[in-house]
C-alpha cells in the first residue's frame, strides 16, 4: 500500500424528513425547494462544491468535487 | 462525490479527507425553514485506507458516532451503531442508523446496494486517466462500459484532472453512482444503486455483474439494506460467475433501516 494517497473509501449520510402530507409543495418538492447557494453553503462546510448536475420529475443529483 | 435531494429525503457521499458529517447540522436547519422534520439519518462507510488522514470528526467511528449524536434532535430515539466485521480488519463496514418513534419511511420493497472494489485492474483503471478535452467524461462513460450498466439511465459525468471520474445515473425515482480514483497502489472504485425488490431479480444479478466487469477489482465488499432478506442472495450469483469467491459474511438487524448484510468477495485468480 502506498503510504499515502487519495482517499477513495467514501462516507456516505441518508437523512429522511416529513411534513405536512396535506401540504402539495411537501409531496412534490420539499427539499427540492432548497436555494442553490444554501446547498453550496453546506458543501462548503464539508468541504466540497457542485461540479455537475442533473434532475428529473423525482429528484436532483449533483457530482461533487473530491 | 455525489449529492441526491428528493422531496423528503437527501443523500451525501462523500470521499477524500471531506468533512462530511459537518453537514447534519445545516441540512437540519435548512429543512426546518421549509417545514420539514428530521425522522430518519443512516450514516455508513468502509474502512479507510488512509485513516490518519481523516480530519475531525472522521478520526474514527465511535468519533464519528459520538459527533452525529451530538447534532441529532432527541426525537430521533432509536439508534444503534454497528461495526461489521470481515476476515480481513481492512475490509469492515460501519453503520450507524437512527429513527424518530414516529418511524422513517424507507419503502418496503427497496433496497441499496453499496459496492467497494480495491486493487482494480491496472489496465483498466489507466482507462480513467484524463486525455481528452471537454468531452472527456463522455467518452470514458462510454469506452469503459459504465454507460451500459444501465441503458436507461440518464448519465451526468464528471472526469478530473489529471485523473478520476464520477458519475450520477438517473432513471426514474432511482439513481445509480461511480466514483473511481484510478492510482496505482490505492486503486478504488464505487458503485451504489438503488433497486426494488420487486424488480426482475435476474436484473439487479446483471446490473451488479455489468458494474464489476468494468473494473476487475481484486476484492469486492457489498453491502445491501433492505427490509427484505432475499437481496442478498443475489450478490453471490452475481460475482461467482466473475471469479469472486465469498470470504466473509455479515448480517445486522437495523429496526429502523432494516437488514444490513455485509460481504466480501476476492479474486479466486487474477
Amino acid at each position: 500500500m502506498a503510504v499515502s494517497g487519495f482517499e477513495g473509501f467514501e462516507k456516505r449520510l441518508e437523512l429522511h424528513f416529513f411534513g405536512d402530507d396535506n401540504d402539495p409543495t411537501v409531496t412534490t418538492m420539499g427539499l427540492r425547494l432548497l436555494d442553490f447557494e444554501s446547498l453550496e453553503n453546506v458543501l462548503r462546510v464539508v468541504q466540497c462544491t457542485v461540479v455537475s448536475a442533473v434532475g428529473n420529475h423525482f429528484f436532483d443529483a449533483y457530482v461533487l468535487s473530491e | 462525490s455525489s449529492l441526491f435531494v428528493y422531496p423528503t429525503k437527501i443523500i451525501i457521499k462523500t470521499c477524500g479527507t471531506t468533512q462530511l458529517l459537518k453537514s447534519i447540522r445545516p441540512l437540519i436547519h435548512l429543512a426546518k425553514n421549509l417545514g420539514l422534520t428530521i425522522c430518519g439519518c443512516r450514516y455508513t462507510r468502509g474502512t479507510f485506507i488512509f485513516p490518519k488522514s481523516q480530519p475531525f470528526p472522521h478520526i474514527n467511528f465511535k468519533q464519528e458516532v459520538i459527533y452525529i449524536e451530538e447534532n441529532l434532535p432527541n426525537n430521533l430515539c432509536f439508534r444503534k451503531a454497528s461495526v461489521m466485521p470481515s476476515k480481513n480488519p481492512s475490509y469492515s463496514w460501519h453503520v450507524f442508523s437512527s429513527a424518530s418513534d414516529n418511524g422513517v419511511h424507507f419503502s418496503d420493497g427497496e433496497f441499496t446496494v453499496e459496492v467497494c472494489m480495491t486493487e482494480l485492474d491496472q489496465v483498466l483503471a489507466r482507462k480513467f486517466f484524463k486525455t481528452g478535452g471537454d468531452s472527456a467524461a463522455k467518452e470514458m462513460t462510454d469506452l469503459t462500459g459504465i454507460g451500459n450498466i444501465n441503458p436507461r439511465a440518464l448519465i451526468c459525468d464528471f472526469v478530473f484532472d489529471p485523473c478520476g471520474y464520477s458519475m450520477n445515473g438517473v432513471d426514474g425515482d432511482r439513481y445509480s453512482t461511480i466514483h473511481v480514483t484510478p492510482e496505482d497502489g490505492f486503486s478504488y472504485a464505487s458503485f451504489e444503486y438503488v433497486g426494488s425488490v420487486y424488480d426482475d431479480q435476474d436484473d439487479i444479478v446483471e446490473t451488479l455483474k455489468k458494474a464489476v466487469q468494468v473494473f476487475k477489482p481484486a476484492t469486492v465488499s457489498v453491502s445491501t439494506t433492505s427490509h427484505r432478506r432475499e437481496v442478498w442472495t443475489r450478490v453471490a450469483h452475481a460475482m461467482e460467475p466473475l471469479g469472486l469467491k465469498c470470504r466473509s459474511f455479515a448480517m445486522d438487524e437495523f429496526s429502523t433501516a432494516g437488514t444490513v448484510v455485509f460481504q466480501t468477495f476476492t479474486a479466486a485468480r487474477r
